[in-house]
């Protein structure tokens, strides 16, 4: 299974993880 | 059966059988290296290929794997079921909340075990959040109305979420006075509520041994519920980089809304063995239904309920599962 989360953020936005990366549940994803 | 003369042909030969073997073996090393060596992405399924995996009856089996782990085990079976799942994909019990096999009725019930409330801490420092245990397939802007699924492999955003008249009407109005400036909005555009921003997203993939509820990433509200039906094909990262668009052939559940930044959406897409989707504050919801057509979608607005304006989640919130079947 899969989930795709699609949002809409200011340009400055910024990604803390990388495609293969391993996440859990509440572990930041990013941030402005 | 060596000396027998009759038996020539049948003759056990190693060499040659090693030799096929050990050449096939290292030839598809050599072609799996080559790949990675490329860095190019997988070939593509032609649209037979993909139509004729579309073909197989993949809800209809997702249904009956469901009915087979519904099945309640015996209690001295559960034991070596659930150790040879966990074997097999790594999970952690540790950091269940029922650590004790025995305790699970059948592989549906261990499937959707909750965890120990002090496993997955919240990070105070991210406006979003990971929404699931998993591995990021994919993230980044989005820069047109076509999404990257994996490196190299695109599908349509208007596919995956539907027309846009489906948003709820803020979201709607408040990107419709953008639209009408900018004259030919892309389906993107549409989404947007201020040109100051972008849109971004990010894929994460569950395999079977991960933890399978899913949680709020942000602070938001939901105003709609959008259920697409549709195939069950695997979404596992190989069949993701081989067939185009599957994130919108397959059966799935989008949540749209807003949270402080404008539009915002979360989408559990269904595969194979893990066909249905549970919203905990979604009642009528039914995936994975004998007799759904396959490409409708159905709405569920909850937005235009008088006693709500619409569903509040908090960053972490647990909001669905998925289930076996």
């Amino acid at each position: 299974s899969t989930v795709v989360v699609l949002f809409e953020a200011p340009k400055a936005f910024t990604f803390s993880v990388q495609p293969g990366q391993r996440v859990r549940v509440g572990e930041g994803l990013g941030s402005l | 059966f060596f000396n027998s003369g009759r038996g020539s042909l049948l003759r056990y030969r190693p060499l040659p059988v090693l030799v096929a073997t050990g050449g096939a073996y290292y030839g598809y090393q050599q072609y799996k290296r080559r790949d990675r060596a490329d860095g190019a992405p997988p070939a593509l399924a032609t649209p037979t290929q993909v139509s004729l995996y579309r073909s197989f009856p993949t809800r209809l089996l997702s249904r009956a794997w469901g009915r087979v782990n519904g099945v309640e085990l015996p209690t001295w079976l559960r034991k070596p079921v659930y150790s040879l799942y966990i074997w097999t994909f790594g999970v952690n019990m540790q950091e269940a909340a029922v650590e004790d096999l025995r305790h699970y009725r059948n592989l549906g019930e261990f499937f959707r075990r909750r965890l120990k409330a002090s496993a997955r801490p919240l990070c105070s420092a991210s406006c979003l959040v990971s929404p699931a245990d998993g591995r990021i397939v994919h993230l980044g802007r989005v820069s047109s109305s076509e999404v990257e699924q994996v490196k190299g492999v695109t599908y349509s955003l208007e596919d995956f979420l539907g027309p846009q008249d489906g948003r709820d009407k803020v979201t709607a109005a408040l990107s419709a006075s953008l639209s009408t400036r900018a004259e030919a909005a892309s389906f993107r555009d549409g989404l947007l509520t201020s040109p100051d921003n972008d849109l971004f997203h990010v894929v994460v993939y569950l395999a079977p041994g991960d933890y399978h509820c899913f949680h709020s990433p942000a602070d938001w509200t939901v105003a709609l519920r959008r259920h697409f039906t549709g195939s069950l094909l695997s979404v596992s990262p190989g069949v993701a980089g081989r067939v185009k668009a599957l994130f919108c052939l397959n059966e799935r559940v989008a949540l749209s809304g807003r949270w402080r930044h404008g539009f915002f959406s979360f989408t559990a897409v269904g595969a194979t063995n893990v066909g249905s989707i549970r919203i905990y504050f979604d009642r009528e919801l039914r995936t994975n239904a004998p007799g759904d057509t396959k490409g409708h979608f159905h709405d569920l607005r909850y937005g235009e309920e008088p006693a709500k304006g619409g569903v509040a989640l908090q960053r972490g919130e647990a909001v669905g599962e998925f289930n076996l079947g």
